[in-house]
C-alpha cells in the first residue's frame, strides 16, 4: 500500500459526506445505499465513522459528472477513466467525482427499481418471462400506453409480479418541478421537443420541461436513465432503433461492426447514414459499490497500491463477494489505527445500574405499571387508527391503548400480537405517540403527550419532559419522528417539525419549519410520520402517504389494507 | 467459395476515445498517471522511455520488459481510476 506524500489524512475520525447530484443509472436509494456500503468497507476496520450531510459543506463532497466536469481532471467518455478522488484535506480535497458516461450497475448488469405495480418496489428480475416470451430488459409490451414495465419474479405469467421501470413517462429527479413527469412536447427557447434533451446543458445531462413551455414556466427536472437507453456516443440516454440500417445492413441488436474497439453499439434513428445519431450498448456496467469504496480510500489518505488483489489496485476488476484485502487494512490502519471495539453496541451500558427503573430529572421515582392482560382474540384489522406505528429493529410495531402487534419484515409473515407495552416495557403509558429507534446506539425513545422515555435494552430514562429537547412548551404531543443520518431526527407535531441532535439532546438552530414547505405532497397536519425500508409515511385518519428518499409522493394507500394487508 | 468478411471502420461523431497510435497512447498514459514528469521532460519525445514503462510495469504488477508490448498496451486500455500511479 501507499499513502499520499505527508501521510495526507483527517484530523477527526467522524468524516461527513455528501451526495451533491445522482446517476440517471440506478434509483437514488440504490446509489446511496452502494455509498453506505463502500464507506462501510473502511468504517469496518478503523475507528472512523461516516455522516452524510444533506446540505452545507462536508469533507467528502460526492459527485457525478462527465468530461470537463468543474475541475483540472476530465473524464473521458465510456470507460477509460471511471472516477477519482482528492486525498484528505480543504475544500475539492477529500471529494469523490464519478464519471456519469459510464453506465453504473453493481457491476452485473442493469440495476432497475420498480415503481408502483404490485411488487412494493422491488428491483426487476432479467430475463424475465411474460407471454412464453423472454425479457432481458424493462418492456412496454402488452401495454398500451409505452410505459416501461418488467417482472419482478422470473415468471410474469406464473407469479404476475410486476412493477414500472424509471422513465421519464412516470417521473423526473432533481431539477424544481419536485418529481413531476416529462410534458411531450414542450418548448424550449422556441424550439420543440419530442424528448428529454441535453441542449441547454454543458454537463451533457438529460433534462424535459414539466410543462407545456418551460420558457413561460420554467418547471424542469433530469430524466432518469432507462435500461435500454444508449451510453455516451451523441445520442446518450436515447433509445436504440430497431431495425436500423448501417452500411446497407439491416441490424436487429446492438453490433460492433465499424468499430476496432468491439464495443457494441446501435443507432438510435432508422438509418445511421442519413443520421449519424449513435450510442453504445448497455452492459454489465461498472460496480459503483467497488468503485466507491476504492475511490473513498484515496478520499482517507490511500495512494494506489500495487497488489492486484487489493482494493487499492488502480485498474477495475469486478469482484462478487468483496472483502477488504490486507494490504488496504494495513494501509488504512497506518493512518486511522485499528477499530479498538464496537462501535455499533447493540445496548450500550450508558446507564450503570442494576435496577431497571431510574428516577426523572425531578427524582420522583416513577413507577411500575403492572402488565394488563391481553386478549389475545384481539385483531390489529379491527383497530381504525393506531396511537402510533414504528419501526424497531426493522419490525413495524403497531400501538394501540396499551398493546402492540409487530410485523416481521417480511410482510408474508403476517402480524404478531397482540402483546402488552407494559410487559416489554414497563414504564411506558398505555397511549404512545410517537416512537423512534436511534439507529445508531438502538435507544428506542418513547413519546406520550408532554414525556418522553428512553429505552437502552432493559434500562429506563425517564418520564422527562419534552422541553428538556427544546421543544416549546405549546407542543402538547409529538406526533412522527424521522431519522435523519447518524445523530438527527426530525419531530413532528402539528403543521411543523423540529431537529433533534440525538447526540447532544439539543434542538437545532433554524426550527420549526412548516412541514408541507419541505415535504410537499403530504398532508400538512400528519397524525403519525414514521420511516420504514427508507421510505417516510405520512399518516392521516386511515390513509398512509409513502415518500421515497428523492422526497416524491410514490405511494397513497390504507394503513390496514396494505400495511397490514387485512 | 465464401468471401473473407472484410470489416470498415467507421469514425463514430463524438467519439471520445480517438483512434491513436499504440505510441500516442502510451504517451498520454504515461504521462497522465505520472510516470513521466511533464514538468521536467523538454521538448516532444517520440520514443517512450523505457524507464518509465518498467515503472509502470512494475506498479501494475507486469513483466518489466521496459517494451511497449502486448501486455502492457492491453493493460493501458483497462478501465481504471483516474488518480496518478506515481505523485506528480
Amino acid at each position: 500500500y501507499a499513502t499520499f506524500e505527508g501521510d495526507l489524512k483527517w484530523d477527526h475520525n467522524d468524516v461527513t459526506y455528501r451526495v451533491l447530484n445522482y446517476s440517471p443509472d440506478m434509483d437514488s436509494f440504490v446509489i446511496d445505499d452502494a455509498f453506505v456500503r463502500a464507506f462501510r468497507v473502511w468504517s469496518d476496520v478503523t475507528p472512523l465513522t461516516f455522516t452524510r450531510l444533506f446540505d452545507g459543506i462536508a469533507d467528502i463532497m460526492i459527485s457525478f459528472g462527465k468530461t470537463d466536469h468543474g475541475d483540472f481532471y476530465p473524464f473521458d467518455g465510456k470507460d477509460g477513466l471511471l472516477a477519482h478522488a482528492y486525498p484528505p484535506g480543504e475544500g475539492v480535497q477529500g471529494d469523490a467525482h464519478f464519471d456519469d458516461d459510464e453506465f453504473w450497475t453493481l457491476g452485473k448488469g442493469p440495476v432497475v427499481k420498480t415503481l408502483y405495480g404490485n411488487a412494493e418496489g422491488a428491483m426487476c428480475h432479467f430475463p424475465f418471462r411474460f407471454q412464453n416470451k423472454p425479457y432481458k430488459h424493462c418492456t412496454s409490451e402488452g401495454r398500451l400506453d409505452d410505459l416501461p414495465w418488467c417482472a419482478t419474479t422470473a415468471d410474469y405469467d406464473k407469479d404476475k409480479k410486476y412493477g414500472f421501470c424509471p422513465s421519464e413517462l412516470l417521473y423526473t429527479f432533481g431539477g424544481n418541478a419536485n418529481g413531476e413527469k416529462c410534458v411531450f412536447p414542450f418548448t424550449f427557447l422556441g424550439m420543440e421537443y419530442d424528448s428529454c434533451t441535453s441542449e441547454g446543458r454543458s454537463d451533457g445531462f438529460r433534462w424535459c420541461a414539466t410543462t407545456k413551455s418551460f420558457d413561460e414556466d420554467k418547471k424542469y427536472g433530469f430524466c432518469p436513465g432507462r435500461d435500454t437507453a444508449v451510453i455516451g456516443g451523441n445520442s446518450d440516454g436515447e433509445l436504440c432503433h430497431f431495425p436500423f440500417i448501417f452500411q446497407d445492413k439491416e441490424y436487429d441488436s446492438c453490433t460492433s461492426e465499424g468499430r476496432g474497439d468491439g464495443k457494441l453499439w446501435c443507432s438510435t434513428t432508422a438509418n445511421y447514414g442519413q443520421d449519424k445519431k449513435w450510442g453504445l450498448c448497455p452492459d454489465r456496467g461498472y460496480s459503483l459499490f467497488l468503485v466507491a469504496a476504492h475511490e473513498f480510500g484515496h478520499a482517507l489518505g490511500l495512494e494506489h497500491s500495487t497488489i492486484k488483489e487489493a482494493l487499492m489496485y488502480p485498474m477495475y476488476s469486478y469482484v462478487e463477494n468483496f472483502s477488504l484485502h490486507k494490504d488496504d487494512i494495513e494501509g488504512i490502519q497506518y493512518l486511522y489505527g485499528s477499530n479498538t471495539g464496537p462501535k455499533l453496541t447493540p445496548n450500550p451500558p450508558i446507564y450503570p445500574t442494576t435496577d431497571p427503573i431510574v428516577t426523572d430529572s425531578t427524582d420522583r421515582p416513577t413507577e411500575t405499571t403492572t402488565p394488563l392482560p391481553v386478549d389475545p382474540s384481539q385483531d390489529a384489522c379491527t383497530v381504525t387508527i393506531f396511537d402510533s406505528i414504528t419501526a424497531i429493529n426493522g419490525e413495524l410495531h403497531f400501538f394501540k391503548n396499551g398493546i402492540y402487534w409487530r410485523m416481521p419484515s417480511k410482510s408474508n409473515a403476517g402480524v404478531k400480537g397482540p402483546h402488552a407495552i407494559s410487559e416489554k416495557w414497563p414504564q411506558l403509558p398505555a397511549v404512545i405517540d410517537t416512537a423512534f429507534e436511534d439507529t445508531v446506539t438502538k435507544k428506542i425513545y418513547f413519546f406520550s403527550g408532554t414525556k418522553f422515555w428512553v429505552y437502552t435494552g432493559q434500562n429506563v430514562m425517564g418520564p422527562r419532559s419534552i422541553e428538556k429537547l427544546g421543544l416549546p412548551p405549546s407542543i402538547q404531543k409529538v406526533e412522527g419522528a424521522l431519522q435523519r443520518g447518524k445523530d438527527k431526527v426530525l419531530l413532528f407535531s402539528g403543521d411543523s417539525y423540529w431537529r433533534l441532535n440525538i447526540k447532544d439532546q439539543k434542538m437545532d438552530k433554524g426550527y420549526p419549519k412548516y412541514t408541507d414547505v419541505a415535504f410537499g405532497g403530504v398532508p400538512y397536519k400528519a397524525h403519525d410520520v414514521f420511516q420504514y425500508k427508507g421510505n417516510s409515511y405520512f399518516c392521516q385518519d386511515r390513509s398512509y402517504w409513502r415518500m421515497n428518499s428523492r422526497r416524491q409522493v410514490d405511494r397513497v394507500g390504507n394503513v390496514k389494507n396494505d400495511i397490514l394487508k387485512c | 467459395w465464401s468471401l473473407p468478411i472484410k470489416s470498415v471502420f467507421v469514425d463514430f461523431p463524438g467519439d471520445i476515445i480517438k483512434n491513436m497510435t499504440d505510441i500516442e497512447l502510451a504517451d498520454n498514459y504515461l504521462k497522465k498517471f505520472g510516470y513521466i514528469d511533464i514538468q521536467r521532460r523538454s521538448g516532444l519525445d517520440s520514443v517512450i522511455s523505457t524507464k518509465a514503462l518498467k515503472k509502470m510495469q512494475k506498479q501494475l504488477g507486469l513483466k518489466e520488459t521496459g517494451e511497449l508490448d502486448k501486455t502492457t498496451l492491453e493493460a493501458m486500455k483497462q478501465p481504471r481510476c483516474g488518480v496518478p500511479d506515481v505523485a506528480n
